[in-house]
């Protein structure tokens, strides 16, 4: 879950 | 979405506008490295792979579309229109990019979070757009004079990476204190790569002189 908070990212 | 992040994609995307903008208008590209557009079209094709497979947003896909297609087209101008790829300096643009590509898959291979195809490859994305700068600042440093519009493609390219790094910071205090070394510490090492550039440009800048970096 952790790093789909980044994947919102371009 | 926060505010230094939105600004952070526009001054990017207004980067790259600028530079279309300069080989559309001019039919030139003098002063542009090829080796960095190519480094720039294999960041964004690692690192927007789940384009079709996870949609986030309108505006996340419609980017995601827009840097892929502009980042492309540049290299295709570069490297096949008839008019610009007279003007690219071929004989200076000489960085070995695969000296910085296969380092940082390598990297990718070793420091991840979590080993998958996609997870590898979009940490491999994060890796190397921290150093694909370097063809285009050393070709700065061997071309002589460096006009406006590539000096300001360049800064712009290289501010918003560090609004991304306010951006992180902001989410890190904002989204409970969310960690994410890989693209933090992939962010600050892109961010200072155009430190002397920074110094250079905002000091021709303000003596309204042409921009010149030291060899």
């Amino acid at each position: 879950v952790q790093q789909d908070a980044v994947k919102d990212e371009l | 979405m926060n505010v230094f992040r939105l600004a952070g994609d526009m001054t990017h995307l207004l980067s790259i506008i600028i530079l279309l903008l300069k080989i559309r208008a001019t039919k030139s590209c003098t002063g542009i490295s090829l080796k960095t557009q190519e480094l720039y079209v294999i960041v964004f094709l690692t690192r927007y792979l789940d384009l079709f497979t996870k949609y986030i947003s309108f505006y996340n896909t419609t980017m995601k579309l827009v840097f892929l297609g502009t980042s492309i087209s540049i290299v295709w101008y570069m490297r096949y229109h008839k008019v610009v790829k007279q003007t690219y300096n071929k004989d200076q643009d000489t960085f070995r990019h695969y000296f910085l590509a296969i380092p940082c898959f390598l990297l990718a291979l070793l420091i991840h979070h979590e080993f998958t195809v996609i997870e590898v490859l979009w940490t491999f994305s994060i890796y190397l757009e921290a150093v694909a700068i370097l063809p285009q600042l050393v070709l700065l440093q061997r071309s002589r004079n460096i006009d406006n519009l590539t000096g300001n493609y360049v800064f712009l390219l290289g501010a918003y990476r560090a609004l991304y790094l306010v951006n992180w910071v902001y989410r890190y205090f904002t989204e409970n204190h969310l960690v994410r070394w890989i693209p933090w510490l992939s962010g600050l090492v892109q961010t200072t790569l155009y430190a002397d550039f920074f110094y250079y440009y905002i000091k021709s800048w303000k003596n309204n002189e042409k921009l010149q970096l030291p060899a």
